[in-house]
């Protein structure tokens, strides 16, 4: 039941799983 | 002892938020504004996507927008007073032209200043274009002798329709051949001037007339040994004058009327050239 390393919610310190931020939203279309 | 309470920390010097996010759509749309008002030919182009955005403190105070963005041409021409938001994106189908720009706009008391742009505009791939409609006509060179024959055509045409004013071309805009070469497709910007059609003798002593702008579209067709010309403009700003049909030049649509001789030697065949309707004035 003990989770190995890796898994699980990052400890203190560790940074969160990066969300892509960019680039933004297609208005249109991608050329 | 009393002390005074440390100072609060510096801002970060630097920032990455999200691309979407309102404060970077607003210095990208501002970045818009300014690339439209700051080029003088060709079209006006509407944000597409931001693709970068950094923000850097500026000190003393307000903060910097670092841009990279994707623009897409409109069918408005920059002379042409629609408003952009009311401008249609060209479609693939079209041949999309593409802008790609970095900008730096600074922020500061809530507004967004644009301190710099480089832009570079680039058509989308015949490739893509022949993807999707492997018939569809592709950019050309505005030099291209078959545009500059088919500009010439349209535009005598136009002339010939006895308007108040003579006509003179200010730039080629767009032109497009289909890939079988049997039709090319033209726009372009004509100006009206001081000149009469009828007694125009030497179009160099024509003066142009101020803020009035004809934005044309035609397409000239071979067709059994000669050419078929079509060509609709449409013209803003102060009227020239009365039409002779009687109709203002500013109001309701310009009677449609075949070629007069003066048209002959360039529309051969085929139906008659259309003037488009003219706008009321604008500026």
């Amino acid at each position: 039941g003990v989770p190995g390393p890796g898994l699980g919610v990052p400890g203190p310190g560790l940074a969160a799983p990066a969300i892509p931020l960019c680039p933004g939203r297609i208005r249109y279309f991608k050329v | 002892a009393w002390s005074a309470p440390p100072p609060p920390p510096p801002p970060p010097p630097v920032r990455d938020p999200n691309c979407d996010d309102p404060d970077v759509e607003q210095a990208a749309l501002a970045a818009v504004q300014y690339v439209n008002s700051n080029h003088r030919h060709g079209y006006k182009y509407t944000l597409n996507q931001i693709d970068k955005v950094r923000v850097y403190q500026r000190r003393p105070l307000g903060e910097v927008y670092v841009l990279e963005m994707d623009l897409l041409e409109t069918t408005c021409h920059v002379l042409d007073p629609t408003p952009l938001k009311n401008c249609i994106v060209r479609q693939v189908i079209e041949h999309a032209v593409e802008g790609d720009c970095d900008v730096s706009v600074l922020k500061l008391d809530n507004q967004f200043v644009v301190s710099n742009a480089k832009c570079e505009s680039s058509p989308d791939s015949a490739e893509d274009v022949r993807k999707v409609c492997p018939n569809c006509a592709l950019l050309v060179p505005l030099n291209d002798t078959k545009v500059l024959h088919a500009v010439d055509a349209a535009l005598a045409a136009f002339n010939a329709q006895n308007h108040s004013s003579y006509f003179k071309l200010l730039e080629i805009s767009r032109a497009q051949i289909a890939p079988l070469q049997s039709s090319v497709y033209v726009e372009f910007v004509v100006v009206p001037t001081d000149c009469a059609p009828k007694d125009m003798a030497d179009p160099a002593a024509c003066n142009l007339l101020a803020d009035q702008y004809g934005f044309c579209k035609a397409t000239l067709t071979e067709k059994d040994g000669g050419e078929d010309v079509a060509a609709s403009c449409t013209v803003f700003g102060a009227a020239p004058g009365p039409q002779p049909d009687g109709a203002g030049s500013t109001v309701g649509p310009t009677v449609a009327a075949g070629p007069t001789e003066a048209a002959r030697p360039v529309v051969a065949t085929g139906p008659p050239v259309v003037a488009g309707p003219a706008r009321p004035p604008v500026f």
